[in-house]
């Protein structure tokens, strides 16, 4: 789960995706 | 008044800003359900996940930002994420909510586990929110704002985020005065608001460890 993630992977993968789509 | 520019500048961060919030099934299960600590736990990381990518979505639309340079987008973020979270949830205690939910929400932080010497300078931080009524406006530039720091560490070209900044700053100083006329000392009384932003970001990687032991 996201929750599992650290800050900045979070970031990078939001970064990378677009949550929109 | 406001140049043409800054106008369009204005339109897009706060259009941004009130396009990408927390979804709101997240931010209703916060007043709807009964957790216990861990769950309650589970449920607050959940939000700050959210809170983050609502925060990349944000600022992927500040115009000019996708154009630094890649890692410099994330010391950014990195370096900024835990102030515009504590920006963006002291909304909630500023909007006018419906009887109870402000009580109830600061009772779940409260029962959060989170130690009372960081719990004290939270909630004082957000009634000095509370206390400057903010305008949408206002506080969708002061988050670009705190993004939009170029001393944060690993920030590698300062200058080119110094340059994305600084037209912010202007149109927030300027919507001060448009907004708050009797009031000089308005735009000086926010800025002092990302001193206080500091402050706790740096009191929250301390926050945090004590949180997960408790």
């Amino acid at each position: 789960p996201a929750s599992n993630l650290g800050l900045e992977d979070i970031i990078r993968k939001a970064l990378m995706g677009n949550l929109e789509d | 008044e406001l140049t043409q520019e800054q106008q369009t500048l204005l339109n897009f961060i706060v259009d941004a800003y009130n396009k990408h919030r927390i979804p709101q099934d997240m931010a209703k299960k916060l007043l709807q359900e009964q957790f216990n600590t861990e769950e309650n736990f589970i449920l607050l990381t959940e939000m700050a996940t959210s809170h983050v990518q609502v925060l990349v979505e944000f600022t992927k639309n500040i115009p000019g930002f996708l154009t630094l340079d890649h890692e410099d987008q994330i010391a950014l973020l990195k370096g900024s994420a835990v102030e515009a979270m504590f920006l963006r949830s002291a909304q909630v205690f500023t909007r006018k909510m419906p009887q109870g939910h402000t009580e109830l929400l600061e009772e779940r932080i409260r029962r959060s586990g989170i130690s009372e010497e960081f719990m004290t300078p939270m909630f004082n931080f957000y009634k000095s929110i509370c206390n400057l009524q903010m305008m949408q406006e206002e506080q969708a530039l002061l988050t670009a704002i705190t993004i939009l720091t170029p001393d944060r560490p690993y920030v590698k070209d300062q200058r080119a985020v110094e340059r994305l900044q600084e037209p912010v700053l202007d149109v927030l100083r300027k919507l001060c005065a448009l907004q708050h006329p009797q009031e000089p000392q308005y735009f000086a009384r926010l800025l002092g608001r990302l001193t206080e932003l500091r402050t706790l970001n740096h009191h929250h990687a301390e926050m945090l460890t004590s949180w997960r032991m408790s």
